[in-house]
């Protein structure tokens, strides 16, 4: 095991067991701040841990933000993993993060598709599916992005278990999924909903499943661009700002719509960075670079969160 | 493991409507094993296709023929695959 989070490098790629056992590091220095809560197991029985940062309180409304729903998108676990550590060392020296978690708590899952994620590192580095396995078809997988409970089976979705958007036999049929709605069910007090994705540097808020406006539309939308604002300020990075179905294409099955429709209204999904043209395959030097960047408009939300309760 | 010897991900700024709708055509065709990474849905997002080596030449020859222009973005996966595992395992001495 890692004896320090100091010797990590946060500017590479690393395995699943590798993150995993930093988490156990990162938690055990920060022990009266985060602790590490096992949501369940995936399809192929690997556990899948959230990072619960918390200074105390009970049921304090949270933030929940999760990396790497698609496997082959390396970046957003690496940016996971640059994320949990800021908010480890940042806490208590910077007073605006240190102020969001005197009130409230924020739930940072890194690796959301751990089976994928190994998938990725031992047989195909292409992966973005799920690994379970479809009856009566030699294709495995579902598209996590497409499995949840908000226009599930509508268009943008593929019914057809070889293709990459495989929307799943039914809604929250992924057990990796399921695990997260129970968790966000359960604790009933989610008031931000953030999936980080790669890449095409985007910033999306609901609807992916309609093209129609959500009612907290311009809200969202003046946020996302004043998150995106500072994004850009740290290097030149440009992004989109608009609701999934509008900047990208209609899309159903989508986590964001779903916390979005259960009433969690600030519920955003990053696509980070693809300054190098290099698609899903960015090189580990910009990991730091994207992370940072990512950062600054990740605070501006949580910032934006923690000032207007509801 | 799986492979990516001589497979090239190749960029198209759609420029019409028209162009999106062979493109389209294209990402249905199901037997030459296109891998869209950014999918053909409007002229303001550039799509990412990874091209296996074997339907490197029909695509291309698709592409020319309806005079849709790309770019390379990627000339072989296998060698930038190559590259991030040796970072890994360099990183993990």
């Amino acid at each position: 095991r890692e004896r320090s989070t100091r010797s990590f490098n946060f500017g590479a790629y690393h395995t699943l067991e590798t993150i995993y056992s930093w988490m156990d590091t990162l938690v055990a220095q920060h022990a009266n701040l985060i602790t590490k809560q096992e949501v369940g197991r995936s399809y192929e029985n690997r556990p899948m841990y959230v990072l619960k940062f918390s200074t105390g309180g009970s049921n304090r409304p949270a933030i929940w933000i999760d990396t790497g729903i698609h496997a082959r998108e390396w970046v957003s676990q690496a940016t996971g993993v640059w994320t949990a550590n800021k908010i480890a060392t940042d806490y208590g020296t910077d007073a605006s993060l240190t102020s969001l978690l005197n009130t409230m708590d924020i739930y940072l899952m890194i690796l959301t598709n751990p089976d994928g994620y190994a998938y990725t590192h031992s047989s195909d580095r292409m992966w973005r599916k799920t690994r379970s396995i479809n009856s009566g078809y030699s294709c495995r997988g579902v598209d996590p992005n497409r499995n949840w409970d908000a226009g599930f089976g509508g268009p943008g979705a593929s019914s057809y278990p070889c293709s990459d958007s495989y929307r799943g036999p039914s809604a929250h049929s992924e057990i990796e999924v399921k695990n997260v709605v129970n968790l966000i069910k359960s604790h009933g007090n989610f008031k931000a909903f953030i999936s980080v994705h790669a890449y095409s540097q985007l910033l999306m808020y609901p609807y992916g499943y309609s093209c129609n406006n959500v009612p907290d539309q311009p809200e969202l939308d003046s946020v996302g661009r004043a998150a995106v604002q500072k994004l850009t300020s740290l290097y030149g990075t440009s992004y989109k700002v608009g609701s999934i179905c509008k900047i990208i294409y209609q899309a159903s099955g989508g986590s964001i719509d779903w916390s979005y429709n259960l009433g969690i209204k600030y519920s955003y999904a990053f696509e980070l960075r693809d300054t190098g043209r290099y698609g899903f395959i960015l090189p580990s030097s910009q990991i730091i670079p994207t992370a940072s960047e990512t950062w600054l408009a990740l605070k501006h939300i949580m910032e934006y969160v923690r000032d207007h309760p509801y | 493991e799986r492979v990516f010897t001589g497979d090239q991900v190749i960029r198209v700024n759609v420029q019409s409507e028209e162009q999106i709708k062979l493109l389209q055509a294209l990402e249905a065709a199901e037997e030459q094993e296109l891998d869209f990474w950014l999918h053909p849905v409007s002229t303001e997002l550039p799509v990412d296709i990874r091209v296996p080596r074997s339907s490197l030449s029909s695509v291309k020859e698709y592409l020319d023929a309806h005079g849709i222009p790309f770019s390379v973005m990627i000339n072989n996966v296998q060698e930038l695959l190559n590259e991030e595992k040796a970072a890994m395992e360099e990183n993990q001495r």
